[in-house]
């Protein structure tokens, strides 16, 4: 028996063959009632591999109608399913997971050239034989873009309400506890009693819950560029919500928070390096604050101490600058409020500078998503579809 | 060298918006 099962194993070429009747059963199974949970102890993106693997099939019988009628019934159950669960954010990214990953099976199996140069000899073998798919390349491209785009507005709905509290609010320094401005009350006292909580609006809930954002797209197989854009995106977020708050609140026009801010800062940082999203571009959006932050710090008086916050505050428009020396509120008596003469200094430093005229940052700014292709390493030949999956109707050929 | 494989139809497809018509379409005529 052993031997019959390894001459099979052998002679598999990575394809998965079905009836035509049987096309709507593998659609409910495969997309349709699949949880992300039953496949996680699989290869990642397993869905989309076995999807390509019954494409592969029908190219090779040249069965051009089954390759236009799955494809098809395909993207249209993939967003059917989002439409149901468009708040969900783990469905949204195991499908973008798997959708991008279908795509990258059509470039890689494609039969071109330029998709080709990492492949084996053997997964060459295995290009499509009849049919040139790039039309509906396009469309799961377009499909692909769509979904991010419903990923990070549900992923954006989940932290917005953390962010002001976390990163302006919440004392995550705790020799600055109760080091406020002169007449302002200790806001975040009552979240501090609850920082360990599911729901603590502390920095460690937010950085928790980008690590859980993060973890899902992983363990669903998210190209890391994907994930790496998802984050950038967030940080993008987190940065002008703290900038625009900063700019808008007295109270937290501070040295303590200007302390805090720049701590804060420096853990989200020191997340994205311990994740090894650094490379990401997600650092880079925490400018505006890293510097509102030294801002806040610097001393404020001398000719000299103009000068060198111009050339630190580069991130920062001449009216934002201006906005937070003029809401600056010393900590004690013995700290002097900004003077109007060191604002005016900076203000004739800066005039040559050509900043758009608005004050706050645009928080729905989205940068352009990029889908680079990523070819899989993985052999078709050494699939296993695990029994569970209720797909004993398909056939390995 | 690999042999010169012979062209591959192209299939084509609609657009994504065109794809949606389709399926709102269908939905309509499904009571």
């Amino acid at each position: 028996r052993q031997v019959t099962l390894q001459r099979k194993e052998k002679d598999f070429e990575g394809m998965l063959e079905y009836v035509k009747e049987d096309e709507a059963r593998l659609i409910k199974t495969l997309i349709t009632d699949i949880r992300p949970g039953s496949v996680s102890a699989t290869v990642p993106c397993l869905p989309a591999y076995i999807l390509f693997m019954c494409i592969r099939h029908a190219d090779y019988v040249n069965d051009d109608q089954k390759v236009v009628s799955l494809l098809t019934s395909t993207i249209n159950a993939i967003k059917k399913v989002l439409k149901r669960n468009n708040d969900d954010f783990e469905m949204m990214s195991f499908w973008l997971a798997n959708t991008s990953r279908l795509l990258h099976c059509l470039k890689q199996y494609s039969g071109e050239e330029a998709f080709m140069t990492q492949n084996t000899a053997k997964q060459n073998e295995h290009c499509l034989k009849n049919f040139d798919l790039a039309e509906y390349r396009q469309i799961l491209s377009d499909l692909s873009i769509q979904i991010y785009q419903q990923l990070i507005k549900v992923a954006e709905g989940i932290i917005q309400p953390m962010i002001v509290s976390a990163m302006l609010e919440s004392e995550s320094i705790p020799s600055l506890a109760g080091v406020k401005p002169m007449g302002y009350r200790n806001r975040s006292s009552s979240m501090d009693t609850d920082a360990d909580g599911p729901t603590s609006y502390t920095l460690q809930g937010l950085i928790r819950q980008l690590a859980q954002f993060n973890g899902t797209m992983r363990d669903h197989g998210m190209d890391p560029e994907i994930a790496g854009q998802v984050v950038r995106q967030l940080f993008h977020l987190i940065n002008a919500v703290t900038l625009n708050n900063l700019l808008l609140r007295k109270d937290v026009c501070s040295w303590s928070t200007g302390m805090q801010l720049r701590y804060n800062t420096s853990q989200l940082e020191e997340w994205l390096r311990a994740n090894n999203l650094f490379q990401s571009k997600a650092a880079a959006t925490l400018e505006p604050i890293i510097q509102a932050a030294q801002l806040l710090q610097v001393k404020k008086k001398t000719s000299q101490d103009a000068e060198a916050i111009c050339s630190l505050c580069t991130a920062l428009t001449v009216q934002q600058i201006v906005k937070i020396l003029n809401l600056y509120t010393p900590l004690n008596e013995f700290e002097e409020r900004v003077t109007v003469s060191f604002i005016r200094n900076i203000q004739s430093n800066l005039q040559e500078r050509n900043d758009p005229p608005q004050l706050l940052m645009d928080t729905k700014h989205t940068f352009p998503v990029l889908f680079p292709y990523t070819p899989s390493a993985l052999s078709l030949e050494g699939m296993h579809i695990p029994a569970s999956l209720g797909l004993d109707f398909l056939i390995r050929v | 060298p690999r042999p010169p494989s012979r062209p591959r139809i192209l299939l084509k497809a609609p657009t994504l918006a065109e794809m949606e018509e389709m399926s709102i379409s269908e939905e309509e005529e499904s009571p």
